[in-house]
């Protein structure tokens, strides 16, 4: 699922 | 990452660094405001709890790690800093800002992911950026005449965000499954919050005059 995709922003 | 990101956080980072920069050198905070550096540090812990949780590279580690120390430092030398806290605008500086905390934090309630913990601290960080920036702003509104470095950090502080929606945009195309639309919205009124300066900040920058935003 995409909400799983790790936040890779600051 | 791409360039847009990239040249992002770079701005970000020099907009710090120019803000540290003004308070080592001339040991004086005038013209900061103290509630949005707070408000800027509670957006850094509660957004970076993921340090604990996820690793994403060594870059992004730093940057974290850089993020909340500095803001963290920033806050202790207007409080405690025995010359800094002295030119402290405390009497400019009355921006209601727990306002802005209880309304990020409903909405992050109300708006988030994944109704778990971290993830609404997440929500919560990013709403609270996009409005952070407000006491800051309201203060500089306030006392009229802007000093040099004080104008190029919030210059760049917008910058920053300027850029993130490039960064969006281009993510947008190469990357489809790019949808974070909790940050993308958030970052838009955070960018759009930093027009008016940006205004004057120009018409200064052109006329090659001082920065000074009408009452």
């Amino acid at each position: 699922a995409k909400e799983d995709v790790p936040k890779d922003e600051l | 990452m791409n360039i847009f990101r990239f040249l992002g956080d770079m701005t970000h980072l020099i907009s710090i660094l120019i803000l540290l920069l003004k308070i080592y050198a001339t040991k004086s905070c005038s013209g900061i405001s103290l509630k949005t550096q707070e408000l800027y540090a509670l957006v850094f812990l509660t957004r970076y709890l993921d340090l604990f949780t996820d690793f994403i590279s060594v870059y992004n580690t730093v940057m974290k790690l850089v993020f909340i120390a500095s803001s963290l430092a920033i806050v202790w030398c207007m409080r405690n800093h025995p010359l800094v806290r002295r030119s402290y605008d405390k009497q400019l500086d009355t921006f209601r800002h727990y306002f802005l905390l209880l309304a990020s934090f409903l909405l992050a309630l109300l708006l988030h992911e994944k109704f778990a913990f971290q993830e609404v601290l997440w929500a919560f960080s990013i709403y609270l950026e996009a409005v952070a920036i407000l006491p800051q702003l309201v203060l500089l509104q306030r006392s009229g005449n802007v000093d040099n470095l004080t104008g190029q950090y919030v210059f760049f502080l917008g910058a920053y965000r300027a850029l993130y929606i490039f960064n969006w945009i281009y993510r947008y195309f190469i990357d489809p499954h790019f949808t974070r639309w909790i940050a993308c919205v958030s970052g838009l009124v955070q960018t759009a919050l930093y027009a008016d300066f940006f205004y004057y900040y120009f018409i200064s920058w052109k006329n090659n005059a001082k920065l000074q935003l009408p009452a």
